[in-house]
């Protein structure tokens, strides 16, 4: 029984390959078998896991495009039950040659059939996707069981957020995806300290209740620095507090798990 | 004499809205006249200076796609010489639509088209983009005379940086256009207390030296929240140091523009 989960919410830097990392990490340690896709051009989850793909190299791009066998392109991480399929900017050209290529319904499904194959061997893929809702997000939200939906307690990301709702409604009613859900939706980069973040915390809960998860990612510099070491927070920094709230969410998603 | 600068950069969250909204408030403060186009379907520049489309309003996507006259989408905003040409969900269609119908060449001209006619009616333009290279981006970038990148102090910024940089230099040797400028790199969200934000911010000064700005925004809440009040800083919270980052980058912003 395997669980595909996409990363999504196309505002800019409310910490979605932070989480994509970092969860996907703490559920491995717990000797989970995790595969995390870096679906985003930046191909900063790949870079965060110190993975530099060279010129020609097998990455996403190539498995996409059908240049490359999937298991190829798979790459080992320092953590021995995460493995991750690792993006380059090469993906940037999927966005146009995409759609120039195939009618619109098959290019949305290019990432749905080729991760088919990989469910047998992981209890959990996590996509990595960039912040807008183009085609490379769509396909990530077609292969998708739910989406997790990290969010900063900021006004914008508020507003941000009910578009991204109306994108995965949309994507449901439409039979896209009919049975996508929404696994969560996350605070990042929480600072207590601040009315702006006590108060967009709190509207958020109010409007999406049980949705939001109550474990909370404070903001943290270790979280921004693990990064340029190539290494998910707990081998960087496992005694600080972002790497105790990675672990807490990851308890706190496998307990949703259970319920069903 | 009118300039237009685009403001962009494709990582996201890292302060193209705020650096729009605000330093186009503090120059048209200086009696400047100046338009501030949204370009992003998040509408982030809209709905931060209080302007929300209706259904069926004119904006930005009826100007581009020919159902609305410029004139008429333009709005004023509590600055009275500052105007905003207004974004809504619906220009995220135009990325697919604009695609699919004309050539390649004339869709990333069609901004610099719309815009040639406002040059004598404004000192400055400046264009506030999404987090992607896609062809919203690639439409500023055409009309533009320069680009100012915001950035973050952070690692994931300092990857991103390099990638954008070859975009802007491909659109130059490749005829798009030829005379396109870099503006300036902006430090953004700066906190002098992190190790991680000091060392990014001398790799970048070490890196890009004159381009960088000497002017940094620091990490201020009230940046955070004059969005929510619809207001840009000057207005919301003059006291404040992000009121003062921004009035001191519209000075350093134009003495640059005296050195030519
Ligand atoms: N809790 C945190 N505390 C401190 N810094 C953080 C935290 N979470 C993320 N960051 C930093 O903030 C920046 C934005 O986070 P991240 O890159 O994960 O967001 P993103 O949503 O993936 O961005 P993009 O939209 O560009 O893909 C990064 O530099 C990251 O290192
Ligand atoms: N100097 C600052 N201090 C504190 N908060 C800031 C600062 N600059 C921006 N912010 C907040 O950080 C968030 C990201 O900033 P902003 O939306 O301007 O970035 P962006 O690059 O336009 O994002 P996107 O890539 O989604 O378009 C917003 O919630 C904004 O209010
Ligand atoms: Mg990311
Ligand atoms: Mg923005």
């Amino acid at each position: 029984m395997s669980k595909i989960v996409s990363i999504s919410n196309q505002k800019g830097g409310v910490g979605k390959t932070t989480t994509s990392i970092n969860l996907a990490a703490a559920l491995a340690a717990a000797d989970l078998k995790v595969l995390l896709v870096d679906l985003d051009p930046q191909a900063n989850a790949s870079s965060g896991l110190g993975v530099y793909v060279g010129e020609g190299e097998p990455d996403i791009y190539r498995v996409l495009t059908g240049h490359t066998d999937m298991k190829q392109a798979l790459r080992q991480t320092a953590i021995p039950s995460l493995t991750l399929l690792p993006s380059s900017s090469d993906l940037a050209a999927l966005e146009v040659e995409l759609v120039e290529g195939l009618p619109s319904a098959q290019r949305a499904g290019l990432l749905a059939q080729k991760l088919a194959g990989m469910r047998d061997h992981f209890d959990y893929i996590f996509i990595d996707t960039p912040p807008s809702l183009g085609l490379l997000t769509l396909n990530a939200l077609m292969a998708a069981d739910s989406v997790l939906i990290p969010m900063q307690a900021e006004y914008f990301a508020m507003e941000g957020l009910g578009q991204f709702m109306n994108t995965v409604e949309l994507i449901r009613t439409e039979g896209l995806n009919p049975s996508l859900t929404i696994e969560g939706v996350l605070l990042c980069m929480v600072d207590d300290r601040t009315n702006l973040s006590r108060e967009v915390s709190n509207e958020v809960r109010e409007y999406f209740g049980q949705l939001v998860y109550e474990t909370t990612i404070p903001r943290n510099v270790r979280l921004g620095e693990s990064p340029s070491y190539g290494k998910p927070i707990i081998l960087y920094a496992i005694e600080s507090k972002g790497a105790r709230a990675y672990l807490d969410l990851a308890e706190e998603f496998l307990r949703r798990q259970d319920k069903g």
